[in-house]
């Protein structure tokens, strides 16, 4: 499950005027926008809802959560950038047809712990890596 | 459903919009989650009485301390994790398991398969046999520690100021017509009083049964009393399955990777 505020920005974002040939400029990137900006979004995984507390114990659920938003000129601090997306978003700028913006994508990932039964019914506690997102960048 | 929305702690609030996954939606999710799980198929376990026994119990408890450790909280446990004990019982784990689980890559907890009570002639020792199966780990999974659990509660007062000497043995061989041939792995002796899970470390019995399963005839466990008279577990407060479930024996191991694992590609 995802939180609500996606869909409003995408159908913001669909009837915007279409830009001139030319290419958007400078001026028309505002990614101090921090709703549009790439940043951390709020998905929970739920096993429960999965139909699995016969055999999963712990955790009902956790956090995975997701990365998207703009990475467009100016990158500010707040998106994590790495040295190599600022150079891209200029590159872009100059050549949008060859060069696509940089990605918004994790920049830190953290396992979660999962306690279970087997068919067996041995229990197994298990550590599984690059599960939850902690922070977003552009990359 | 209920409305759910996260903060930065990864709790969950009002107003959480969510939506319920189609049937194939589920289908493919689970498919998924089970491959990162490394599972080929979805458990189906057999849960006696709708509870948890000790040794779940017992995994909840390490499973709370590497949370802890992974500054997330366990969403919606508490509840559960009381509604699932029959009674309250002492802390189960200890330093030692914590250490052994800051180690571990994963832990598995065994049911016992089996649980005798004999009485042999002429001797009339009383012992009684354990069999856990560790052989079916994930491959690449090496045993770093294991231990056999057991429960005493405090006796009558008729013993109340005696000793017992409990031995626990591996079994290597069994024969029709004597007694199986054993191997000491620990003696302890126990004041009658005293009450709490004894752990017996059976790390290198384990790591025979895994590499070799023909050689897994279980453990066998006997007590005696300070003049050398043979006991039943009853006698001393040694639980076994007729016990509460939560003061059941089990067998807990906990294993480190010794290969790296590649997912296959769907």
């Amino acid at each position: 499950s995802t939180g609500g505020k996606r869909r409003q920005q995408n159908r913001n974002r669909s009837t915007q005027p279409q830009e001139g040939s030319r290419g958007p400029g400078p001026a028309d990137y505002n990614s101090s926008d921090q709703k549009t900006a790439c940043r951390r979004h709020e998905l929970y995984v739920s096993f429960s809802e999965l139909g699995w507390q016969d055999w999963i114990i712990a955790p009902e659920g956790y956090a995975a959560n997701y990365c998207d938003g703009e990475c467009s000129f100016p990158l500010n601090a707040h998106m994590n950038a790495t040295n190599h997306a600022i150079v891209q978003t200029l590159v872009h700028l100059m050549n949008p047809e060859n060069v696509p913006k940089p990605c918004c994508a994790p920049t830190k990932l953290h396992a979660i712990s999962v306690l279970y039964f087997d068919d067996n019914s041995n229990v197994i506690l298990k550590k599984y890596k690059n599960m939850v997102v902690r922070a977003c960048g552009c990359h | 459903g209920s409305n759910y929305s996260l903060d930065g702690n990864n709790d969950v609030h009002p107003g959480f919009m969510h939506r319920r996954l189609r049937t194939h939606e589920k289908r493919e999710m689970q498919k998924e989650i089970l491959s990162i799980l490394g599972l080929p198929h979805r458990p189906r376990p057999h849960l006696s009485h709708g509870k948890y026994n000790s040794a779940p119990l017992f995994m909840l408890d390490l499973y709370n301390t590497m949370s802890g450790e992974e500054k997330s909280p366990v969403e919606g446990m508490a509840d559960r994790y009381q509604s699932m004990r029959t009674t309250q019982s002492p802390p189960l784990t200890t330093n030692q398991e914590t250490a052994f689980l800051n180690d571990a890559d994963m832990v598995m907890s065994f049911v016992n398969l089996v649980e005798h009570d004999r009485e042999l002639s002429p001797q009339r020792r009383h012992h009684k046999e354990f069999k856990f199966n560790p052989s079916q780990i994930p491959e690449g999974e090496a045993v770093t520690a294991a231990e056999f659990r057991l429960y005493k509660e405090c006796v009558s007062l008729a013993f109340h100021n005696d000793t017992f000497l409990l031995k626990v043995y591996q079994v290597l061989k069994e024969h029709p017509d004597r007694e199986a041939d054993l191997f000491l792995l620990e003696s302890r002796r126990l004041w009658a009083a005293q009450e709490g899970w004894l752990e017996f470390d059976i790390t290198a019995t384990s790591n025979l049964w895994v590499m070799s399963p023909v050689h897994n005839l279980g453990l066998q466990v006997s007590v005696e009393t300070s003049s050398g008279q043979s006991v039943s577990f009853k006698e001393v407060g040694l639980l076994g399955r007729a016990g509460p479930l939560e003061k059941q024996p089990f067998m807990v191991a906990f294993f480190k990777v010794s290969e790296v694992r590649v997912r296959a590609a769907r």
